[in-house]
């Protein structure tokens, strides 16, 4: 089974 | 004000098709340089950036910066409405409630005028630095489409190694596995047919293919698909157009 991230753990808000 | 005309309407045309599943309300932001998109899908896995660059329009101007707030179901029906040949004029005031779009037929006299009512779009704008990737492939984005789409009959995800002298695209499910295998070459009489690896390092990524499923959807826009992937992080996805690109960043899926 795999987990799916999100992009809010590598990407900030500007 | 904003006055943008396109020698073919099919160009917007296909750009909204692209990206109309993957989010619903975005802000096209126009300025001198033409006009930017950034939008999350609801998931926040999927995330797309648009450039039209002022050099795709047969005419372009843009005083100041205008943001037109669209969703893009609505868009997308109005935009069907005019031929793919047409050209397409998008004219919007400074401080717009509304876009309107003009269709010319070339072979007629024939002129179609739609408006679509803009909306207050709160977006929040994540910050995207460039980066290093570990490896960036190029490949035919029709072959890329297809790959994908034959693995997703067997799995929700895509697994995608590559090393110095492959790429290799893996789905393993409850009814079976695949996977497919291509080697760079270089096609000297059709370039677009040429697939190419740098690498920096080998990647072992996983992705949810119902994402890939979006983002393909932007394959009539390039013969093309430039994939930049590191190891844990996002990969890019990008469609060059002939001034700017349809990019798609995608989270990856880590295994447990």
């Amino acid at each position: 089974t795999s987990t799916q991230t999100t992009l809010s753990s590598f990407f900030k808000p500007f | 004000m904003l006055e943008g005309k396109f020698e073919e309407a099919s160009l917007l045309k296909k750009v909204v098709e692209s990206i109309k599943d993957s989010v619903q309300l975005c802000n096209f932001v126009c300025s001198e340089h033409g006009i930017t998109v950034q939008a999350v899908d609801d998931s926040r896995v999927l995330l797309v950036s648009l450039l039209i660059g002022n050099e795709v329009f047969s005419d372009y101007r843009c005083d100041r910066n205008i943001t037109l707030g669209v969703d893009l179901k609505s868009f997308a029906k109005i935009i069907r409405c005019g031929g793919n040949d047409d050209y397409l004029t998008l004219i919007a005031e400074d401080s717009p409630d509304s876009v309107t779009l003009v269709f010319e037929d070339k072979n007629s006299d024939r002129i179609s005028e739609y408006s679509l009512k803009l909306m207050e779009i709160d977006n929040e704008f994540l910050k995207i630095d460039d980066m290093d990737y570990d490896s960036v492939i190029k490949m035919p984005s029709i072959d890329f489409q297809k790959i994908c789409r034959d693995l997703s009959t067997l799995s929700e995800s895509l697994q995608i190694l590559i090393t110095k002298d492959s790429i290799k695209f893996m789905a393993e499910g409850e009814t079976g596995n695949g996977s497919v295998i291509l080697k760079p070459r270089t096609d000297i009489d059709k370039p677009e047919q040429s697939i190419t690896v740098k690498l920096n390092n080998a990647v072992n990524s996983t992705f949810g293919l119902k994402y890939i499923a979006d983002i393909v959807k932007g394959t009539s826009l390039s013969n093309q698909i430039v994939i930049k992937i590191s190891n844990r992080t996002p990969a890019l996805f990008e469609y060059k157009l002939q001034s700017g690109y349809l990019r798609f960043y995608l989270a990856p899926k880590f295994e447990d």
